[in-house]
């Protein structure tokens, strides 16, 4: 495979595909299924058809296969490497090989998604080059994401679209807007949520987090999902409990209780004894000075005693009279060092107790 | 989160292979006098600064831990 992407591309937008053979993980009807819906990622966004063939020599020649199996590249049993393919080439070029030590599945988070592994791979056969955004379906690493809503990230389609050119066909339904990864340097950028984990702290956005470890000076940038495959993404906001260990992640009524990459629990939003009125929050936060965490629904908060499991007499109240100078709406919030820190669009206000120290901007927190 | 391993070798080890495999990297079987750097430590820096990582040129727990994680077959760099 050779990285020089601008001269690595087929001659032709038409091109043939075969499945040579299959893996015992799944039906055929799923392989055949997956494998169709990873070229149609391609097809979509470009000229490109691809055309079965059952016989005979394909452009694009797929099979499964495990260790060493011809190629000069062998497999290495389950985990590490889950597949590989050959950038545009007569022969090999184009080919599409998956490690059959793997367990390959049709629709779940278990094991490898094989529409997953598949189209990243058709994405080098196509003749694309690893991307270093960690959204982008050709990164290197794999990451389980929503294959239902799958919609190919923007980094992906600039890429395959500056080899061979737009879809000229006017689709029946117009695509979804190509997702774009988070830009910690977006002066615009609004943060949906952040929470401490465990002494590392986690900022929400879409449906990615940065992580942010208070002795590296570096802020890594995930998926959601490749840490806890069953949260959505877009949430409403998140808080730490550490007396308890928990995460609760907060999206609308539902409520996820998370210990590190574990989900332990499915709540509701009614748990925290918010009044019915009360359809979601828009950020949260916990008091570790007071065991108590803090609510915010537009420019009021609500006070729950995690001790009692009880909500505060008197809520709600106005943000400004525990939080003078906090006028916005508070959109995230978190607890760190003693201070706590109110984001209101991209500002972030940071207080000590009620006393307003400094207004700064998410810079302050991730690297840019 | 890091994937456990079916494999005995040594993390040093593991992590050669895995620069021999992704980064392009030769067996070392001159004699070092003179070389500042490993080209070891080159292939870390390589692939700490592709997947983001802080570029050490050195086996850290961090790097370890991405060399672990299931991914694609391809390097990341030109052969």
């Amino acid at each position: 495979y050779r990285a020089d992407s601008s001269s690595n591309k087929w001659p032709t937008n038409k091109l043939t595909y075969r499945i040579e053979n299959y893996t015992p993980d799944m039906s055929v009807a799923e392989v055949d299924d997956s494998i169709q819906r990873a070229l149609q990622v391609w097809a979509r966004v470009t000229p490109l058809k691809f055309t079965r063939i059952y016989s005979g020599i394909a452009d694009i020649m797929i099979s499964f296969a495990v260790g060493d199996h011809g190629d000069g590249s062998p497999f290495d049993g389950p985990n590490g490497f889950l597949a590989h393919a050959f950038g545009p080439a007569d022969g090999l070029g184009g080919d599409t090989h998956f490690d059959d030590d793997e367990t390959f599945t049709f629709k779940s988070s278990n094991g490898y998604n094989l529409f997953l592994v598949a189209a990243h791979e058709f994405g080098h056969a196509l003749g694309l080059d690893h991307s270093t955004d960690p959204g982008a379906l050709m990164n290197a690493r794999y990451t389980y994401r929503d294959v239902d809503s799958f919609v190919l990230p923007r980094d992906d389609v600039r890429k395959i679209q500056a080899l061979y050119g737009s879809n000229p066909e006017i689709p029946d339904k117009p695509e979804p807007t190509p997702p774009p990864t988070p830009n910690a340097c977006d002066p615009r950028l609004v943060l949906d949520a952040v929470t401490g984990l465990r002494g590392e702290t986690y900022f929400f956005k879409n449906k990615f987090f940065w992580r942010s470890h208070p002795q590296m000076p570096q802020t890594e940038q995930f998926l959601i999902k490749s840490f806890w495959p069953e949260l959505p993404g877009d949430i409403d906001a998140a808080l730490e409990d550490p007396s308890a260990d928990l995460v609760y992640i907060f999206k609308g009524q539902k409520v996820w209780a998370l210990n590190g990459y574990d989900v332990v629990n499915r709540k509701s939003l009614s748990s925290f004894r918010l009044p019915a009125t009360v359809k979601k929050i828009n950020a949260a936060v916990y008091d570790e000075s007071t065991g108590k965490m803090l609510f915010f629904v537009g420019k009021s908060y609500y006070s729950f005693d995690t001790n009692n499991k009880k909500m505060d007499k008197g809520y709600p109240k106005q943000v400004e009279e525990r939080f003078p100078g906090m006028t916005g709406k508070v959109t995230a919030a978190f607890q760190n060092n003693g201070f706590t820190y109110l984001f209101s669009g991209p500002r972030v206000f940071e207080f000590n107790e009620s006393t307003l120290m400094r207004v700064l901007g998410n810079k302050h927190f991730l690297q840019c | 989160r890091s994937v456990p391993l079916s494999t005995d070798m040594s993390d040093e080890e593991f992590a050669k292979n895995y620069l021999k495999e992704l980064y392009a990297m030769q067996e070392d079987n001159t004699p070092s006098f003179g070389r500042k750097v490993s080209e070891m430590s080159l292939k870390l820096s390589e692939m700490q600064e592709f997947f983001g990582l802080k570029v050490t040129g050195t086996l850290d727990a961090e790097t370890l831990e991405m060399m672990k994680q299931p991914r694609c077959g391809v390097p990341d760099v030109a052969a």
